[in-house]
């Protein structure tokens, strides 16, 4: 996808 | 962050201080894997780069840190303390290295979301994090009399693997944009490698007998 993915997982 | 998040979490903080209790109170790493030891550290280090340019909480940063310290101490006891390193089960554990992390280093550059370096470390990790846990299992089935401490120290980080799944379901419906299919496809695929394991573990506890998988 276009969206940057954001890693706010452990 | 939801419920099980949390609760998945915390139930991967808790079986690590299991294993560091297990090694510290008993002084042995008996039926412990230091193959999937050091494979866990790789995918932290690998994983929480991050640290070093993206701030997503305190919360986040803390079990980070925490992950990456508990795992380097485990590997000092079970590589280097005069006591605890008698106890690995050597010959056993004989899981190749090379056979997990080559594909996984294969997969993160083929498919990512974006061929940066980090992106494709941090892929790579999940993908790591995803198998890891076989030369553990595979030590499992070859020690007869699996110790509670080790069965429960397995038991959890399935169950973390278990609530992650429960909490991306959760932020599927919660969330609109978030879609992680890499992330889920790993996530799966780890937990299933557990399926087994979970069988035999919870016929024991029902039986109250030793955990003992067969060969």
């Amino acid at each position: 996808g276009g969206k940057k993915e954001e890693h706010d997982e452990l | 962050m939801n419920l099980f998040r949390l609760a998945g979490d915390m139930s991967h903080l808790l079986s690590v201080c299991v294993l560091l209790l297990k090694i510290r109170a008993t002084k042995s790493c008996r039926g412990i894997s230091l193959k999937t030891q050091e494979l866990y550290a790789l995918v932290f280090v690998t994983r929480y780069l991050d640290l070093f340019y993206s701030y997503i909480s305190l919360y986040n940063s803390i079990m980070k840190v925490t992950f990456i310290a508990t795992a380097v101490s485990i590997i000092r006891y079970m590589r280097f303390d005069k006591v605890v390193k008698q106890t690995y089960d050597k010959e056993q554990d004989t899981f190749r290295y090379a056979f997990l992390v080559a594909p996984c280093l294969v997969l993160a550059l083929v498919l990512n979301h974006r061929f940066t370096f980090t992106e494709v470390l941090w892929t790579f990790s999940i993908y790591l994090e995803a198998v890891a846990i076989l030369p553990q299992l595979v030590l499992m089935q070859r020690t007869q009399n699996i110790d509670n401490l080790t069965a429960n120290y397995v038991a959890l980080l399935g169950a973390y693997r278990g609530l992650y799944i429960v909490n991306w379901i959760y932020r599927y419906f919660t969330e609109p944009h978030y879609r992680q299919w890499l992330v889920w496809i790993s996530g799966v695929v780890q937990t299933a490698l557990y399926a087994d394991f979970f069988y035999f573990y919870t016929k024991a506890w029902k039986h109250n007998t030793r955990l003992q998988l067969p060969a």
